[in-house]
This record gives structure tokens, C-alpha cells and sequence, in this order.
């Protein structure tokens, strides 16, 4: 494993986006990963709808609330294709499933994995590498006052309750850290990400992985 | 819809002021995290996580760990 990786550095993971009042977040991580997944097989980086994921993914709540790895199984059950965001914005509220022609160019998923990578965080790294950017369910209580530095404290394991997105880690300085992107706007934490500290299972970070292939 | 009042984010704004200073009050280890004001801070953490922390917990198998297999026995 490089002591350092991130997938932004390889120009294949969008800008950070803001949920708003809209607890979406699982529909946010997954498209995360997909974006990142498809520009890392060589389609241009593009920002895909996350109003779509939210809308149409019949076994989830909207933003009332959702799992990534049912909005996982549904993508890759019925082959959804994913629109751009400028083709179906985000209103930050549920609304009707808009269908689209078959002619409509989109992104549809080819699989995913999903697995408890708790005690085996060099092999989750080794996943990041591999397949992209992964998607994580975290318990974030403590994150409402988080600014900056590396989470190491006052974050349990107990209660997955937010997804967010995986785009590296850096093991060079004393405390080793994954990249978390968030979907709070980039005002929050380091510029909308967090920093996680590596091998302790923090926040439960390890405990709820997925990744997408496209 | 959702029950906002001046008084009630004030009272938030000081309930999180008083968080902050437990969550930083822990002995300051290299580059740990540190916490304050932001744009969460005139909620009340029940409001927060109803807001949100809306991901709901599913059951994932564990990763197959690397199996080491001795080959002495292949020619």
C-alpha cells in the first residue's frame, strides 16, 4: 500500500455537494461512487443525479431516509440508468420517479460488493485502490461540531446512521486517517470532508463497506 | 415543517457551545480533531440526527480474509 492515496488526486471525484435539509445521504455516497467509479474506467467526470437515486429507488425513503445497499440492489436489479444532475436536479425534497427513453445516454452499474471490513482496514484500503472510491455507513453524531483534524475520539461504533464516501487515506504523519467525503456542503469540516483516524474501526467506518462496478 | 423558533435555535446555539468545550476538553493528541461553530450549531442533536443522520443500518457480511495456502505439495 503508498503510504498516501486519494482519488482526487487522479481527477476522478466530483465536488462536494449539500444534502441540504434532505437526508439523502445514501443516495449522495452512492452516486458518489459511481461518478468516481466511471470517470476511473475512463467517461468524463461528471456530476450525476442524485434527485434520480432519491426519486426512483422504490426500496429506500427518499429524504426521509435510505441504505446505500438498497439503493445498490436496486440499480443493479433493474439496470437504472443514471442521468446527469443538469437533467434532473436536486430540489432537496421526494418527488415523482421521472422516466427517461431509452435513447437517453445514462450510467447504469454492472454489480457491487458489499462486506464488514472491521479488524481488516489494510484490506479495505486495498479495496479503495482496486475498485474506487467506497461507500461507508458511519455513526456521525459527534460530526454536528466537527471542523477539522483527525476524528479519533467521541465517535462509537454503535449506531450506523450516515453514508458517506471513501476517497483515500494518509498514513505519512503520526496518526494514520481515511478521506471521507461528506454531503454537507464544503463549508463543513476540511473543506466538506472529514478525517477519520485508520485501524481502530472509528466511527464504525469499517463496519458497513461498499463498492461499485461499473 | 420543521418547529424553528428563535429561542429554541438559541438555546441549541448555547447547548452546542457547551459541547464544544467537553468534545475539546480531551488531551490534545497530534492533529486530533477539533470541534466549534458551524452551520449545525442552532440545532439540537435530536434535530440533527432526524435531519441528518437518515442512513439506515444493513447487516453485511464479513470480508473473506486472505487465505495463505501452502503449495510444498505442487511439483
Amino acid at each position: 500500500l503508498p503510504l498516501r492515496f486519494d482519488w482526487r488526486d487522479k481527477h476522478v471525484v466530483t465536488q462536494v455537494r449539500n444534502q441540504q435539509m434532505c437526508g439523502g445521504c445514501w443516495a449522495f455516497s452512492v452516486v458518489g461512487a459511481v461518478e468516481s467509479v466511471c470517470a476511473i474506467h475512463g467517461a468524463p467526470l461528471k456530476d450525476l443525479s442524485v434527485q434520480q437515486v432519491i426519486d426512483c429507488s422504490y426500496n429506500n425513503y427518499g429524504c426521509q431516509g435510505g441504505s446505500p445497499l438498497s439503493a445498490l440492489s436496486w440499480l443493479n436489479k433493474t439496470h437504472m440508468q443514471l442521468v446527469t444532475d443538469s437533467e434532473y436536479p436536486f430540489k432537496a425534497h421526494n418527488g415523482l420517479c421521472r422516466y427517461f427513453s431509452s435513447s437517453q445516454q445514462g450510467v447504469s452499474i454492472k454489480g457491487y460488493s458489499a462486506h464488514d471490513f472491521s479488524d481488516q482496514e489494510d484490506e479495505m484500503a486495498k479495496a479503495l485502490l482496486t475498485f474506487g472510491p467506497l461507500v461507508v455507513i458511519v455513526d456521525a453524531v459527534s460530526w454536528q461540531d466537527y471542523l477539522g483534524g483527525i476524528i479519533q475520539h467521541h465517535c462509537s461504533r454503535g449506531e450506523p446512521n450516515h453514508a458517506v464516501l471513501i476517497t483515500g487515506f494518509d498514513k505519512t504523519g503520526s496518526t494514520p486517517y481515511w478521506i471521507v467525503r461528506n454531503s454537507w456542503g464544503s463549508s463543513w469540516g476540511v473543506n466538506g470532508y472529514a478525517h477519520v483516524k485508520m485501524g481502530a474501526n472509528m466511527c464504525g467506518i469499517a463496519d458497513s463497506v461498499s463498492a461499485v462496478f461499473v | 415543517s420543521w418547529p424553528r423558533s428563535l429561542g429554541r435555535e438559541a438555546a441549541a446555539f448555547r447547548e452546542s457551545l457547551n459541547r464544544h468545550r467537553y468534545l475539546n476538553s480531551f488531551p490534545r493528541e497530534n492533529a486530533t480533531a477539533f470541534y466549534g461553530i458551524n452551520q449545525f450549531s442552532y440545532l439540537f442533536p435530536e434535530d440533527f440526527r432526524a435531519i441528518y443522520l437518515r442512513s439506515k443500518p444493513s447487516r453485511f457480511p464479513r470480508h473473506p480474509p486472505e487465505v495463505q495456502m501452502s503449495i510444498t505439495n505442487v511439483s
